[in-house]
Parts: C-alpha cells; sequence; structure tokens
C-alpha cells in the first residue's frame, strides 16, 4: 500500500459518501444518472465476485471496503429507482447504457490476461468502470447544469483513479509490478474527467455553479 | 517488471 493508492481509495469512499449524503438529505437524486451508478454496482460486483465464490473471513480491511463498495452502490441504486423514484430525472438520463456494457465485455473476452471466468468478469469490470461516468457527463451535458454537491461527488470520483494512476507510477518504479489493462482503462477512464475537471477547479472552486455550455 | 499473477487492488 503506498499514499496514493490510500488516498484513491479515500477519495473514491468520499465520492460514495457524498452522493449518497445528497441523495439522503435532499430526498431527490436530481442531476444524478442511475444508470451510471447501475454499472458501478456491475462493475462492483464482477469485480469482487471472489466474496460471494467463497466464505470471506472480514479480517482484512480489503475485503471490508470491497463489502462496503457493493452494498453502497447497490443501496444508492435502490434510492434512485425505487425510494426516490420519482425525482429520478430519466428523460436526461437517456444515454443507451448498452453501448457500454457489450463492448466492455466484448473486449474483456478478446483481451485479457488469462481466459477463465474470474479474470474476464475482472477485466470486464475494469473496461465498464472506464466507461461507467459516460451516462452521468451525458445527463450534466443535457441538463447544462450541476448542483454542487454533485460536482463534488464528480470531482472525488474522477480524482480516486487518478490517484491510482500515481500509484501505478510508484509500484512500477519501486515494485516494478505492471498490470497492464488496468493502468490503460484507468488512463482512458481519467481522461474522460479532463472536460469536468477544468469547469470544476475554474468555476465550483471561486464558488460558482457549473453551467454548460461552459 | 512482471505482470502481477493476482489482482490485489481494488
Amino acid at each position: 500500500m503506498n499514499i496514493f493508492r490510500l488516498f484513491g481509495d479515500l477519495s473514491h469512499l468520499a465520492a460514495i459518501a457524498i452522493l449518497l449524503l445528497k441523495i439522503w438529505k435532499t430526498r431527490s437524486c436530481a442531476g444524478v444518472s442511475g444508470k451510471t451508478q447501475l454499472l458501478f454496482a456491475v462493475c462492483f460486483i464482477t469485480r469482487y465476485i471472489d466474496l460471494f465464490l467463497h466464505f470471506v473471513s472480514l479480517y482484512n480491511t480489503e475485503k471490508v471496503m470491497k463489502l462496503i463498495y457493493i452494498s453502497a452502490s447497490v443501496f444508492t441504486c435502490y434510492l434512485i429507482f425505487f425510494k426516490f423514484k420519482a425525482t429520478y430525472d430519466g428523460n436526461h438520463d437517456s444515454m443507451r447504457a448498452e453501448f457500454l456494457i457489450v463492448p466492455a465485455a466484448g473486449l474483456a473476452c478478446l483481451i485479457n490476461t488469462k481466459f477463465d471466468a474470474i479474470e474476464i468478469l475482472w477485466t470486464f469490470s475494469i473496461y465498464l468502470e472506464a466507461v461507467a461516468i459516460l451516462p452521468q457527463l451525458f445527463l450534466i451535458s443535457k441538463t447544462g447544469e450541476a448542483e454542487t454537491i454533485t460536482s463534488h461527488y464528480l470531482f472525488a470520483q474522477g480524482s480516486y483513479r487518478a490517484l491510482y494512476i500515481l500509484n501505478w507510477i510508484y509500484r512500477y518504479h519501486y515494485e516494478s509490478h505492471v498490470d497492464t489493462i488496468a493502468i490503460v482503462a484507468g488512463v482512458v477512464q481519467t481522461i474522460l474527467y479532463c472536460d469536468f475537471f477544468y469547469l470544476y477547479i475554474t468555476k465550483v472552486v471561486k464558488g460558482q455553479k457549473i453551467v454548460l455550455p461552459a | 517488471p512482471h505482470a502481477s499473477k493476482k489482482h490485489d487492488e481494488l
């Protein structure tokens, strides 16, 4: 474990917590893409499938973190699609998730480190996570604005994988550890946030709201 | 560098 990965995971936890708090406190999921949250839930379940396959003694933090990620993302989907369904902005959350899931699944079968079920699921989860934020960014571009709290969520969510890139550089240099698939997907994922990062740093930090077109 | 056998990251 290194500082970059630690802060990356903390940033990821913060993102999940910010979104849950936003929905719970405002009792509304306006401005939140339910499809993105569904895709994240799929990512966690397919990536941490080993938790279900053989019983895990919750002795180490990694197992606990995996359970937190899975339960929090499923609970967020429950809030969006059931509890606060009336506030779900289905008209603007219109990006076809199939256009993300099918290519990720296809690519996972073509480019992977080992052709076995668990590894393919893990690879699918990595590829899907890289594009899972697209419906959320698409929704913001359709509504033309993002609530400040949602911007903080996106900043934390985007920072997590950006910090992981620093973690991979660190591990390459000090542990000569390389996980090419995760690195390439992580770079693509972070690049998708660049436009938002620019808006966040030039606007939200100054207390303004993000309104598109910028 | 060696490709990691087990994925040890979240």
